[in-house]
Protein backbone atom coordinates (compact mmCIF):
# COMPACT_ATOMS: atom_id res chain seq x y z
CA UNK A 1 0.00 0.00 0.00
CA UNK A 2 1.38 3.49 -0.74
CA UNK A 3 0.61 6.39 1.56
CA UNK A 4 1.51 9.39 0.54
CA UNK A 5 1.56 13.04 2.65
CA UNK A 6 2.45 16.13 1.61
CA UNK A 7 4.82 15.45 -0.84
CA UNK A 8 7.05 18.11 -2.04
CA UNK A 9 9.41 18.40 -4.48
CA UNK A 10 11.50 21.22 -5.76
CA UNK A 11 14.72 21.22 -8.02
CA UNK A 12 17.15 24.46 -7.29
CA UNK A 13 18.76 25.73 -10.53
CA UNK A 14 21.10 28.73 -10.08
CA UNK A 15 18.27 31.43 -8.55
CA UNK A 16 15.96 29.73 -9.88
CA UNK A 17 13.67 26.74 -7.92
CA UNK A 18 10.64 24.98 -9.78
CA UNK A 19 8.38 23.24 -7.20
CA UNK A 20 7.62 19.87 -8.88
CA UNK A 21 5.11 18.86 -6.46
CA UNK A 22 3.62 21.23 -3.84
CA UNK A 23 2.08 18.81 -0.96
CA UNK A 24 0.39 16.11 -2.61
CA UNK A 25 -1.41 13.39 -0.39
CA UNK A 26 -2.39 10.00 -1.91
CA UNK A 27 -3.43 6.89 -1.03
CA UNK A 28 -3.27 3.82 -3.44
CA UNK A 29 -4.77 0.51 -1.76
CA UNK A 30 -2.89 -2.86 -3.03
CA UNK A 31 -4.09 -4.12 -6.02
CA UNK A 32 -5.54 -0.90 -7.26
CA UNK A 33 -5.76 0.17 -10.87
CA UNK A 34 -5.09 3.30 -12.00
CA UNK A 35 -4.01 6.50 -13.90
CA UNK A 36 -2.20 9.77 -13.77
CA UNK A 37 -3.49 12.31 -16.21
CA UNK A 38 -2.08 16.49 -16.59
CA UNK A 39 -0.30 18.45 -18.75
CA UNK A 40 2.70 18.57 -20.07
CA UNK A 41 5.32 19.83 -16.90
CA UNK A 42 2.49 19.53 -13.89
CA UNK A 43 4.88 17.05 -11.80
CA UNK A 44 3.67 13.30 -13.00
CA UNK A 45 7.31 11.67 -13.81
CA UNK A 46 8.55 13.52 -10.38
CA UNK A 47 6.27 11.83 -8.57
CA UNK A 48 6.16 8.61 -10.30
CA UNK A 49 9.78 8.66 -9.56
CA UNK A 50 9.45 9.24 -5.53
CA UNK A 51 6.80 6.61 -5.81
CA UNK A 52 9.56 4.05 -7.46
CA UNK A 53 11.97 5.20 -5.06
CA UNK A 54 14.15 6.71 -7.38
CA UNK A 55 14.25 10.14 -6.19
CA UNK A 56 13.59 11.38 -2.43
CA UNK A 57 11.41 14.11 -2.09
CA UNK A 58 12.18 17.37 -0.52
CA UNK A 59 9.94 17.28 2.40
CA UNK A 60 6.55 15.18 3.28
CA UNK A 61 6.34 11.62 3.63
CA UNK A 62 5.97 8.36 1.41
CA UNK A 63 5.14 4.95 3.51
CA UNK A 64 5.11 2.46 1.01
CA UNK A 65 4.11 -1.05 3.00
CA UNK A 66 4.19 0.36 6.37
CA UNK A 67 7.84 1.31 6.13
CA UNK A 68 8.62 4.94 5.74
CA UNK A 69 11.03 5.03 2.83
CA UNK A 70 13.44 7.53 3.84
CA UNK A 71 14.19 5.67 6.51
CA UNK A 72 15.25 3.14 4.42
CA UNK A 73 19.15 2.66 4.30
CA UNK A 74 20.54 3.00 0.17
CA UNK A 75 20.54 -1.41 0.29
CA UNK A 76 17.05 -1.81 1.17
CA UNK A 77 15.93 0.66 -1.14
CA UNK A 78 17.93 -1.01 -3.63
CA UNK A 79 15.76 -4.04 -2.54
CA UNK A 80 12.75 -2.33 -3.04
CA UNK A 81 13.41 -1.30 -6.42
CA UNK A 82 14.86 -4.66 -7.57
CA UNK A 83 12.32 -7.28 -5.97
CA UNK A 84 8.97 -5.19 -5.19
CA UNK A 85 8.67 -2.69 -8.18
CA UNK A 86 8.66 -2.74 -11.77
CA UNK A 87 9.45 0.70 -13.85
CA UNK A 88 8.63 1.92 -17.25
CA UNK A 89 10.32 5.08 -17.52
CA UNK A 90 9.33 7.07 -20.12
CA UNK A 91 12.48 7.78 -22.08
CA UNK A 92 12.61 4.33 -21.82
CA UNK A 93 16.39 4.16 -20.21
CA UNK A 94 17.63 1.28 -21.95
CA UNK A 95 21.77 -0.22 -21.96
CA UNK A 96 22.67 1.17 -25.41
CA UNK A 97 25.29 -1.68 -25.58
CA UNK A 98 23.62 -4.28 -24.80
CA UNK A 99 20.86 -6.77 -26.88
CA UNK A 100 17.01 -6.51 -26.29
CA UNK A 101 17.36 -9.78 -24.41
CA UNK A 102 20.06 -8.75 -22.00
CA UNK A 103 18.13 -5.09 -21.42
CA UNK A 104 14.94 -7.40 -20.24
CA UNK A 105 17.23 -9.98 -17.89
CA UNK A 106 18.79 -6.96 -16.14
CA UNK A 107 16.64 -6.95 -13.02
CA UNK A 108 17.54 -10.86 -12.18
CA UNK A 109 21.23 -10.69 -11.83
CA UNK A 110 20.41 -10.53 -8.46
CA UNK A 111 17.89 -13.29 -8.31
CA UNK A 112 20.05 -15.84 -7.53
CA UNK A 113 18.69 -17.55 -11.10
CA UNK A 114 21.43 -19.39 -13.20
CA UNK A 115 22.46 -17.41 -16.53
CA UNK A 116 19.92 -19.61 -18.93
CA UNK A 117 17.17 -19.23 -16.36
CA UNK A 118 17.60 -15.17 -16.71
CA UNK A 119 17.84 -15.43 -20.57
CA UNK A 120 14.64 -17.58 -20.35
CA UNK A 121 12.63 -15.67 -18.19
CA UNK A 122 13.89 -12.46 -20.26
CA UNK A 123 12.38 -13.98 -23.52
CA UNK A 124 9.17 -15.14 -22.13
CA UNK A 125 8.60 -10.81 -21.53
CA UNK A 126 9.65 -10.50 -24.71
CA UNK A 127 7.05 -13.07 -26.30
CA UNK A 128 4.55 -11.30 -23.92
CA UNK A 129 5.43 -7.67 -25.67
CA UNK A 130 5.29 -9.07 -29.51
CA UNK A 131 9.49 -8.86 -30.03
CA UNK A 132 10.04 -12.43 -29.99
CA UNK A 133 11.76 -11.82 -33.34
CA UNK A 134 14.09 -8.90 -32.24
CA UNK A 135 15.39 -10.48 -29.35
CA UNK A 136 18.91 -10.18 -30.62
CA UNK A 137 19.09 -6.56 -31.45
CA UNK A 138 19.80 -3.74 -29.76
CA UNK A 139 18.27 -0.31 -28.97
CA UNK A 140 19.45 1.47 -31.75
CA UNK A 141 18.33 -1.70 -34.03
CA UNK A 142 14.91 -1.02 -32.99
CA UNK A 143 12.44 1.32 -33.69
CA UNK A 144 10.67 3.78 -31.38
CA UNK A 145 7.92 1.31 -29.69
CA UNK A 146 10.19 -1.75 -30.03
CA UNK A 147 12.08 0.13 -27.82
CA UNK A 148 9.35 1.02 -25.33
CA UNK A 149 8.53 -2.36 -25.75
CA UNK A 150 11.84 -3.62 -24.40
CA UNK A 151 11.19 -0.98 -21.09
CA UNK A 152 7.79 -2.86 -20.59
CA UNK A 153 8.74 -5.94 -20.70
CA UNK A 154 12.31 -5.54 -18.41
CA UNK A 155 10.00 -4.17 -16.06
CA UNK A 156 7.55 -7.22 -16.07
CA UNK A 157 10.54 -9.85 -16.06
CA UNK A 158 10.76 -9.68 -11.88
CA UNK A 159 7.22 -10.46 -11.35
CA UNK A 160 6.62 -6.97 -9.83
CA UNK A 161 3.94 -6.13 -7.05
CA UNK A 162 3.58 -2.72 -8.11
CA UNK A 163 4.17 -1.89 -11.86
CA UNK A 164 4.82 2.13 -12.41
CA UNK A 165 4.77 2.97 -16.29
CA UNK A 166 5.37 6.33 -17.38
CA UNK A 167 3.25 7.05 -20.48
CA UNK A 168 3.76 3.48 -21.42
CA UNK A 169 2.06 3.47 -25.06
CA UNK A 170 3.12 7.08 -26.43
CA UNK A 171 5.12 5.87 -29.03
CA UNK A 172 2.80 2.95 -30.08
CA UNK A 173 0.01 2.10 -32.44
CA UNK A 174 -3.79 1.66 -31.49
CA UNK A 175 -3.34 -1.77 -32.12
CA UNK A 176 0.06 -2.65 -30.25
CA UNK A 177 -1.28 -0.19 -27.63
CA UNK A 178 -4.14 -2.36 -26.98
CA UNK A 179 -2.39 -5.28 -26.53
CA UNK A 180 -0.06 -3.58 -23.90
CA UNK A 181 -3.23 -2.31 -22.06
CA UNK A 182 -4.42 -5.69 -22.03
CA UNK A 183 -1.30 -7.35 -20.57
CA UNK A 184 -1.45 -4.25 -17.42
CA UNK A 185 -5.43 -5.92 -16.66
CA UNK A 186 -4.02 -8.93 -16.89
CA UNK A 187 -1.34 -8.50 -14.10
CA UNK A 188 -4.08 -6.42 -12.56
CA UNK A 189 -6.29 -8.79 -12.52
CA UNK A 190 -3.15 -11.25 -10.96
CA UNK A 191 -3.01 -8.54 -8.15
CA UNK A 192 -0.33 -6.64 -8.97
CA UNK A 193 -0.71 -2.90 -8.27
CA UNK A 194 -0.93 -1.11 -11.29
CA UNK A 195 0.35 2.80 -11.78
CA UNK A 196 -0.26 4.10 -15.31
CA UNK A 197 0.91 7.90 -16.08
CA UNK A 198 -0.74 8.19 -19.62
CA UNK A 199 -2.19 11.41 -22.22
CA UNK A 200 -4.55 9.19 -23.68
CA UNK A 201 -7.66 9.52 -22.08
CA UNK A 202 -9.26 6.28 -23.22
CA UNK A 203 -6.87 4.43 -21.36
CA UNK A 204 -7.23 6.17 -18.37
CA UNK A 205 -10.94 5.85 -18.55
CA UNK A 206 -10.33 2.07 -18.53
CA UNK A 207 -8.74 1.92 -15.03
CA UNK A 208 -10.35 2.50 -11.96
CA UNK A 209 -9.37 5.69 -10.60
CA UNK A 210 -8.02 8.90 -12.65
CA UNK A 211 -5.63 11.10 -10.82
CA UNK A 212 -5.68 14.37 -12.50
CA UNK A 213 -2.01 16.78 -11.52
CA UNK A 214 -2.14 20.71 -12.41
CA UNK A 215 0.92 22.84 -11.56
CA UNK A 216 2.48 20.08 -8.60
CA UNK A 217 -0.50 19.48 -7.17
CA UNK A 218 -3.72 16.90 -7.11
CA UNK A 219 -6.21 19.05 -9.06
CA UNK A 220 -9.34 15.47 -8.88
CA UNK A 221 -9.49 11.94 -7.81
CA UNK A 222 -11.89 10.42 -9.69
CA UNK A 223 -13.15 6.51 -8.94
CA UNK A 224 -15.52 4.95 -11.23
CA UNK A 225 -16.43 1.31 -12.26
CA UNK A 226 -14.23 0.43 -14.56
CA UNK B 1 8.90 18.02 -54.70
CA UNK B 2 9.14 14.44 -53.14
CA UNK B 3 9.68 11.64 -56.09
CA UNK B 4 10.37 8.41 -54.13
CA UNK B 5 10.51 5.56 -56.56
CA UNK B 6 10.68 1.69 -55.04
CA UNK B 7 12.34 2.77 -52.45
CA UNK B 8 14.19 0.04 -49.89
CA UNK B 9 16.31 -0.12 -46.91
CA UNK B 10 17.34 -3.55 -45.42
CA UNK B 11 19.52 -3.45 -42.57
CA UNK B 12 21.93 -7.09 -42.21
CA UNK B 13 22.58 -7.89 -38.44
CA UNK B 14 24.85 -10.98 -38.74
CA UNK B 15 23.24 -13.75 -41.18
CA UNK B 16 20.00 -12.14 -40.48
CA UNK B 17 18.52 -9.24 -42.50
CA UNK B 18 15.72 -7.24 -41.92
CA UNK B 19 14.01 -5.56 -44.96
CA UNK B 20 12.82 -2.54 -43.15
CA UNK B 21 11.03 -0.73 -47.14
CA UNK B 22 10.47 -3.24 -49.18
CA UNK B 23 9.96 -1.06 -52.23
CA UNK B 24 7.73 2.43 -51.91
CA UNK B 25 6.78 4.37 -54.11
CA UNK B 26 5.01 7.99 -53.23
CA UNK B 27 5.18 11.51 -54.55
CA UNK B 28 4.73 14.26 -52.17
CA UNK B 29 3.80 18.18 -53.70
CA UNK B 30 4.91 21.23 -52.29
CA UNK B 31 2.52 22.70 -49.62
CA UNK B 32 1.41 19.27 -48.88
CA UNK B 33 -0.25 18.44 -44.84
CA UNK B 34 0.05 14.80 -44.26
CA UNK B 35 0.09 11.72 -41.87
CA UNK B 36 1.87 8.55 -42.22
CA UNK B 37 0.42 6.12 -40.16
CA UNK B 38 1.04 2.23 -39.52
CA UNK B 39 1.92 -0.19 -36.87
CA UNK B 40 5.05 -0.33 -34.79
CA UNK B 41 7.86 -1.81 -36.77
CA UNK B 42 6.61 -0.92 -40.43
CA UNK B 43 9.09 1.31 -41.89
CA UNK B 44 7.77 4.43 -41.32
CA UNK B 45 10.83 6.11 -39.03
CA UNK B 46 13.33 4.61 -41.55
CA UNK B 47 11.68 6.42 -44.16
CA UNK B 48 11.41 9.07 -42.58
CA UNK B 49 14.98 9.27 -42.09
CA UNK B 50 15.40 8.92 -45.58
CA UNK B 51 12.91 11.86 -46.74
CA UNK B 52 14.84 13.70 -44.07
CA UNK B 53 18.09 12.93 -45.83
CA UNK B 54 19.92 11.17 -42.83
CA UNK B 55 20.53 7.81 -44.32
CA UNK B 56 20.38 6.31 -47.99
CA UNK B 57 18.37 3.31 -49.12
CA UNK B 58 19.19 0.16 -50.28
CA UNK B 59 18.09 0.92 -53.75
CA UNK B 60 15.66 2.73 -55.34
CA UNK B 61 15.61 6.48 -55.94
CA UNK B 62 14.62 9.70 -54.09
CA UNK B 63 14.26 13.04 -55.94
CA UNK B 64 14.23 16.08 -53.52
CA UNK B 65 13.26 19.17 -55.93
CA UNK B 66 14.44 17.68 -59.19
CA UNK B 67 17.72 16.48 -57.63
CA UNK B 68 18.40 12.42 -57.20
CA UNK B 69 19.78 12.60 -53.45
CA UNK B 70 21.88 9.69 -54.01
CA UNK B 71 24.04 12.12 -56.32
CA UNK B 72 25.19 14.53 -54.16
CA UNK B 73 27.97 15.48 -52.12
CA UNK B 74 28.28 15.17 -48.58
CA UNK B 75 28.77 19.02 -48.45
CA UNK B 76 25.57 19.11 -50.35
CA UNK B 77 23.17 16.83 -48.47
CA UNK B 78 24.36 18.45 -45.07
CA UNK B 79 23.11 22.20 -46.54
CA UNK B 80 19.84 20.23 -47.54
CA UNK B 81 19.72 19.14 -44.44
CA UNK B 82 20.30 22.17 -42.45
CA UNK B 83 18.48 24.81 -44.89
CA UNK B 84 15.54 22.95 -46.51
CA UNK B 85 14.60 20.58 -43.69
CA UNK B 86 13.16 20.36 -40.50
CA UNK B 87 13.35 16.83 -38.63
CA UNK B 88 11.67 16.37 -35.77
CA UNK B 89 13.22 12.80 -34.06
CA UNK B 90 10.88 9.97 -32.58
CA UNK B 91 13.71 10.17 -29.22
CA UNK B 92 14.51 13.66 -29.82
CA UNK B 93 18.11 13.56 -30.07
CA UNK B 94 19.02 16.61 -28.02
CA UNK B 95 22.29 17.74 -26.77
CA UNK B 96 22.50 16.59 -23.41
CA UNK B 97 25.06 19.07 -21.95
CA UNK B 98 23.07 22.49 -23.66
CA UNK B 99 20.53 24.37 -22.24
CA UNK B 100 17.30 24.48 -24.52
CA UNK B 101 18.32 27.85 -26.11
CA UNK B 102 21.29 26.80 -27.10
CA UNK B 103 20.03 23.40 -28.40
CA UNK B 104 17.45 25.47 -30.21
CA UNK B 105 19.99 27.74 -31.75
CA UNK B 106 22.06 24.97 -33.10
CA UNK B 107 20.96 24.61 -36.61
CA UNK B 108 21.25 28.34 -36.94
CA UNK B 109 25.30 28.37 -36.83
CA UNK B 110 25.86 27.99 -40.17
CA UNK B 111 23.13 30.78 -41.24
CA UNK B 112 25.81 33.77 -41.28
CA UNK B 113 23.45 35.29 -37.81
CA UNK B 114 25.30 36.73 -35.36
CA UNK B 115 25.36 35.24 -31.30
CA UNK B 116 22.34 37.59 -30.10
CA UNK B 117 20.08 37.06 -33.33
CA UNK B 118 20.65 33.14 -33.05
CA UNK B 119 19.41 33.62 -29.11
CA UNK B 120 16.70 35.97 -30.49
CA UNK B 121 15.37 33.37 -33.30
CA UNK B 122 16.32 30.14 -30.62
CA UNK B 123 13.79 32.26 -27.85
CA UNK B 124 10.94 32.80 -30.42
CA UNK B 125 10.62 29.69 -31.10
CA UNK B 126 10.77 28.44 -27.73
CA UNK B 127 8.08 30.93 -26.98
CA UNK B 128 6.09 29.47 -29.24
CA UNK B 129 5.90 25.85 -28.15
CA UNK B 130 5.26 27.16 -24.85
CA UNK B 131 8.67 26.91 -23.08
CA UNK B 132 9.52 30.46 -22.43
CA UNK B 133 10.17 29.67 -18.78
CA UNK B 134 12.22 26.56 -19.65
CA UNK B 135 14.70 28.29 -21.76
CA UNK B 136 17.88 27.43 -19.62
CA UNK B 137 17.14 24.21 -18.34
CA UNK B 138 18.90 20.98 -19.82
CA UNK B 139 16.61 18.37 -20.82
CA UNK B 140 18.01 16.25 -18.12
CA UNK B 141 15.74 19.29 -16.50
CA UNK B 142 12.94 19.34 -18.44
CA UNK B 143 9.45 16.92 -18.63
CA UNK B 144 9.11 14.32 -21.57
CA UNK B 145 6.85 16.44 -23.02
CA UNK B 146 9.36 19.60 -22.62
CA UNK B 147 11.80 17.73 -24.65
CA UNK B 148 9.47 16.90 -26.98
CA UNK B 149 8.68 20.24 -27.98
CA UNK B 150 12.23 21.56 -27.78
CA UNK B 151 13.24 18.74 -30.58
CA UNK B 152 10.12 20.97 -32.31
CA UNK B 153 11.39 24.25 -31.79
CA UNK B 154 14.92 23.08 -33.51
CA UNK B 155 13.06 21.78 -36.06
CA UNK B 156 11.41 25.38 -37.12
CA UNK B 157 13.98 28.06 -35.98
CA UNK B 158 15.53 27.72 -39.43
CA UNK B 159 12.36 28.13 -41.52
CA UNK B 160 12.53 24.88 -43.26
CA UNK B 161 10.51 24.22 -46.36
CA UNK B 162 9.98 20.60 -45.30
CA UNK B 163 9.19 19.50 -42.00
CA UNK B 164 9.22 16.05 -40.96
CA UNK B 165 7.79 15.25 -37.24
CA UNK B 166 8.31 11.74 -35.92
CA UNK B 167 5.72 11.33 -33.35
CA UNK B 168 5.36 14.81 -32.31
CA UNK B 169 2.91 14.47 -30.06
CA UNK B 170 3.73 11.38 -28.67
CA UNK B 171 4.62 12.92 -24.80
CA UNK B 172 2.26 15.45 -25.12
CA UNK B 173 -1.38 15.98 -23.18
CA UNK B 174 -4.17 16.70 -25.41
CA UNK B 175 -4.17 20.32 -25.21
CA UNK B 176 -0.73 20.96 -25.12
CA UNK B 177 -0.83 18.60 -28.20
CA UNK B 178 -3.56 20.66 -29.84
CA UNK B 179 -0.82 23.86 -29.47
CA UNK B 180 1.56 21.72 -31.44
CA UNK B 181 -1.12 20.31 -34.16
CA UNK B 182 -2.23 24.21 -34.41
CA UNK B 183 1.40 25.53 -34.77
CA UNK B 184 1.78 22.70 -37.84
CA UNK B 185 -1.37 24.14 -39.89
CA UNK B 186 -0.41 27.50 -39.61
CA UNK B 187 3.33 26.14 -41.10
CA UNK B 188 1.19 24.17 -43.89
CA UNK B 189 -0.96 27.55 -44.45
CA UNK B 190 2.30 29.36 -44.91
CA UNK B 191 3.53 27.11 -47.21
CA UNK B 192 5.74 24.75 -45.60
CA UNK B 193 5.47 20.68 -46.88
CA UNK B 194 4.88 19.44 -43.51
CA UNK B 195 4.98 15.47 -43.00
CA UNK B 196 3.83 14.30 -39.98
CA UNK B 197 4.22 10.18 -38.30
CA UNK B 198 1.84 10.23 -35.78
CA UNK B 199 -0.02 7.39 -34.08
CA UNK B 200 -2.90 9.89 -33.05
CA UNK B 201 -5.75 8.79 -35.32
CA UNK B 202 -7.55 11.84 -35.11
CA UNK B 203 -4.90 13.66 -35.57
CA UNK B 204 -3.97 11.65 -38.77
CA UNK B 205 -7.40 12.64 -40.14
CA UNK B 206 -7.01 16.83 -39.62
CA UNK B 207 -4.45 16.12 -42.24
CA UNK B 208 -5.35 16.22 -45.93
CA UNK B 209 -3.80 12.64 -46.93
CA UNK B 210 -2.58 9.67 -44.95
CA UNK B 211 -0.18 7.13 -46.28
CA UNK B 212 -0.19 3.84 -44.35
CA UNK B 213 2.52 1.83 -44.27
CA UNK B 214 2.65 -1.90 -43.31
CA UNK B 215 5.83 -4.50 -42.99
CA UNK B 216 7.25 -2.16 -45.12
CA UNK B 217 4.92 -1.16 -47.83
CA UNK B 218 2.46 1.27 -48.41
CA UNK B 219 -1.07 -0.48 -48.13
CA UNK B 220 -2.85 2.61 -48.11
CA UNK B 221 -2.69 5.89 -49.53
CA UNK B 222 -5.89 8.14 -48.85
CA UNK B 223 -6.36 11.77 -49.63
CA UNK B 224 -9.59 13.58 -48.61
CA UNK B 225 -10.72 17.20 -47.95
CA UNK B 226 -9.23 17.92 -44.24
N1 LIG C 1 16.07 18.17 -12.67
C1 LIG C 1 15.20 19.19 -12.84
N2 LIG C 1 15.61 20.46 -12.63
C2 LIG C 1 14.75 21.48 -12.79
N3 LIG C 1 13.48 21.38 -13.16
C3 LIG C 1 13.01 20.13 -13.39
C4 LIG C 1 13.84 18.97 -13.26
N4 LIG C 1 13.11 17.89 -13.57
C5 LIG C 1 11.88 18.32 -13.88
N5 LIG C 1 11.82 19.68 -13.77
C6 LIG C 1 10.64 20.53 -13.98
O1 LIG C 1 9.62 20.05 -13.10
C7 LIG C 1 8.35 20.09 -13.75
C8 LIG C 1 7.70 18.72 -13.67
O2 LIG C 1 8.41 17.79 -14.45
P1 LIG C 1 7.81 16.35 -14.73
O3 LIG C 1 8.85 15.60 -15.53
O4 LIG C 1 7.38 15.71 -13.46
O5 LIG C 1 6.53 16.66 -15.62
P2 LIG C 1 5.47 15.67 -16.31
O6 LIG C 1 4.15 15.92 -15.69
O7 LIG C 1 5.99 14.27 -16.28
O8 LIG C 1 5.43 16.19 -17.81
P3 LIG C 1 5.30 15.41 -19.23
O9 LIG C 1 3.84 15.08 -19.39
O10 LIG C 1 5.76 16.46 -20.20
O11 LIG C 1 6.18 14.22 -19.20
C9 LIG C 1 8.59 20.54 -15.20
O12 LIG C 1 8.15 21.87 -15.35
C10 LIG C 1 10.09 20.42 -15.39
O13 LIG C 1 10.62 21.46 -16.21
N1 LIG D 1 19.66 -0.42 -37.48
C1 LIG D 1 18.75 -1.41 -37.60
N2 LIG D 1 19.17 -2.69 -37.68
C2 LIG D 1 18.26 -3.69 -37.80
N3 LIG D 1 16.93 -3.54 -37.84
C3 LIG D 1 16.47 -2.28 -37.75
C4 LIG D 1 17.34 -1.16 -37.61
N4 LIG D 1 16.56 -0.03 -37.51
C5 LIG D 1 15.29 -0.45 -37.59
N5 LIG D 1 15.22 -1.80 -37.72
C6 LIG D 1 14.02 -2.61 -37.88
O1 LIG D 1 13.32 -2.11 -39.02
C7 LIG D 1 11.91 -2.13 -38.79
C8 LIG D 1 11.35 -0.74 -39.08
O2 LIG D 1 11.81 0.17 -38.10
P1 LIG D 1 11.21 1.64 -38.00
O3 LIG D 1 11.98 2.35 -36.93
O4 LIG D 1 11.17 2.28 -39.34
O5 LIG D 1 9.70 1.35 -37.54
P2 LIG D 1 8.52 2.37 -37.20
O6 LIG D 1 7.43 2.15 -38.18
O7 LIG D 1 9.05 3.76 -37.07
O8 LIG D 1 8.00 1.85 -35.77
P3 LIG D 1 7.46 2.65 -34.46
O9 LIG D 1 6.04 3.01 -34.75
O10 LIG D 1 7.60 1.60 -33.39
O11 LIG D 1 8.36 3.82 -34.22
C9 LIG D 1 11.70 -2.56 -37.34
O12 LIG D 1 11.20 -3.88 -37.34
C10 LIG D 1 13.07 -2.48 -36.70
O13 LIG D 1 13.30 -3.54 -35.78
MG1 LIG E 1 6.66 12.96 -17.70
MG1 LIG F 1 9.30 5.08 -35.48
Amino acid sequence: VIDVRDLRRSFQLGDERVDALRGVNLRIAPGEYLAIVGPSGSGKSTLMNILGCLDTPTSGEYVLDGEPVQDLSDDALAEIRNRKIGFVFQSFNLLARATAVDNVALPLLYSGRSRSERREAALRALHRVGLGARTEHRPDQLSGGQRQRVAIARALVNQPVLLLADEPTGNLDQRTGAEIVALFEELHREGVTVVLVTHDHKLAERTGRQIEIVDGNIAADRRQAA
